[in-house]
């Protein structure tokens, strides 16, 4: 279902990046 | 880049989550007091209890006192991106408050509340406010995540 494999994406895309913003040192510049 | 005025709807929902006073449409938001609320929940010991009573509520439409207190807000952020988060904020994010106060102009509010935003989710905190925005609906999600990426890749010195 390619409706299904697309929210599938969306969401691995939001996970991915809201993970990698959890992972970075508080007081860092990007 | 981010349709501000579409960030501004998609921001509102997520400034709702603090659960501040005065935060139900984006006029609230134009005099300041409830965006000052929520950066003192973000940061309480920079946006601390004294600067919190120098933003004055409003009464009535004084663009006056709207402006004076959003020029205090923008203020004490930038000071914060430059002291605390160790960014700096390229021009183009800088919003017009002048037009926030005097004209409710949505797109200027927009950046107001991105540069929120950005605080947010740099912050000591950022794991509790990151993990309060990734409950938000996925639309809303994307429209964050794209701000973020944009605050992020354009201000870093």
């Amino acid at each position: 279902d390619p409706n299904m494999k697309a929210g599938t994406t969306s969401e691995g895309v939001l996970a991915n990046f809201f993970n990698s913003l959890l992972s970075k040192k508080t007081g860092t510049p990007a | 880049s981010v349709n501000k005025a579409e960030l501004c709807d998609s921001l509102l929902s997520w400034l709702k989550t603090f659960q501040v006073p005065s935060c139900t449409s984006k006029e609230d938001l134009t005099n300041g007091v409830a965006i000052a609320h929520v950066l003192h929940r973000i940061d309480p010991s920079w946006f601390n209890e004294a600067w919190l009573g120098r933003i004055k509520e409003e009464r009535g439409q004084n663009w006056r006192l709207k402006v004076s207190n959003l020029k205090k807000i923008l203020q004490s952020m930038l000071e914060y991106y430059h002291e605390v988060l160790l960014q700096q904020i390229s021009d183009d994010h800088l919003p017009d408050v002048n037009r926030i106060g005097e004209l409710n102009d949505v797109t200027e509010l927009g950046k107001l509340v991105q540069l929120v935003l950005g605080c947010a989710v740099s912050c000591e905190k950022k794991h509790e406010h990151i993990e309060q925005i990734m409950t938000l609906e996925e639309s809303v999600q994307h429209v964050v995540m794209t701000a973020i990426q944009e605050l992020l890749t354009k201000d870093t010195v």
